[in-house]
């Protein structure tokens, strides 16, 4: 589980900075 | 009756709410004829594409980007997966993604998950779908669940729970106004909540018998 946790983490932090706003 | 900053805070909830919904192109995807592995790709791609649409949602609450910025990665990593059997069941429910859902409800049961999972998360948006729910109320209910105090690493829980509270105040507010002759309906969405937590445990099982599999 931690490698998934791990995964969703980045995913928050990424989109958190803004990586994915229009 | 709502205060003006209620109203305010309300519109602000909706406008991000509507604005972030899974992309369109995911529906046409979903009437193409995927191989078993493709299903598998389609369904991680969507719930990244879940986790992504979350947090822009997040961030655009009001006061969310206030609290301290390691409490908010606490926050969404403790909620996302509740947050995405939420917006799950908005999606059956009421049937968006251009109709497709019936394809995707295919999908995920052909998925390879084991049905002891899947059975129950259906059985879940279905009883949600009974409590007729309307666009506001799964949003605000969304915004609820993020904003858990008592998640894991939370720090400064006090902030956390005045922001919460104050959706919880406007929650109650709306389903007497949209439920009137159900004076149950507030602590029965809250009582979801509760099976969300449930959820939320197993999912990281069958997350992994999944991968196994």
């Amino acid at each position: 589980s931690s490698g998934s946790n791990i995964g969703l983490e980045a995913i928050i932090r990424k989109a958190l900075m803004g990586k994915y706003d229009e | 009756e709502f205060t003006q900053e209620e109203i305010q805070l309300l519109q602000y909830v909706m406008e991000s709410y509507n604005k972030n919904r899974l992309p369109q192109d995911l529906a046409s995807k979903l009437v193409d004829n995927l191989s078993t592995d493709d299903n598998f790709v389609f369904l991680t791609t969507m719930a990244t594409s879940h986790v992504q649409i979350l947090v822009e949602f997040t961030k655009k609450i009001p006061g969310f980007q206030t609290l301290d910025h390691e409490d908010q990665i606490a926050l969404l990593k403790g909620s996302a997966v509740e947050a995405m059997f939420l917006r799950s069941a908005e999606l059956f429910n009421k049937k968006l993604l251009d109709g497709h859902t019936d394809v995707l409800e295919g999908r995920i049961r052909n998925s390879g998950i084991s049905h002891e999972y899947i059975n129950p998360m259906f059985s879940f948006y279905k009883s949600l779908g009974e409590l007729k729910m309307t666009e506001e109320e799964y949003a605000l209910l969304t915004a609820v669940v993020i904003l858990t105090p008592d998640r894991q690493y939370i720090k400064d829980k006090e902030s956390v729970e005045k922001l919460q509270e104050s959706f919880l105040h406007i929650l109650e507010k709306l389903c007497k106004q949209h439920h009137p002759n159900n004076p149950q309906h507030f602590a029965r969405l809250l009582g979801r909540l509760t099976e969300l937590r449930t959820f939320s445990h197993h999912h990281t099982d069958m997350v992994m018998s999944w991968r196994v599999s």
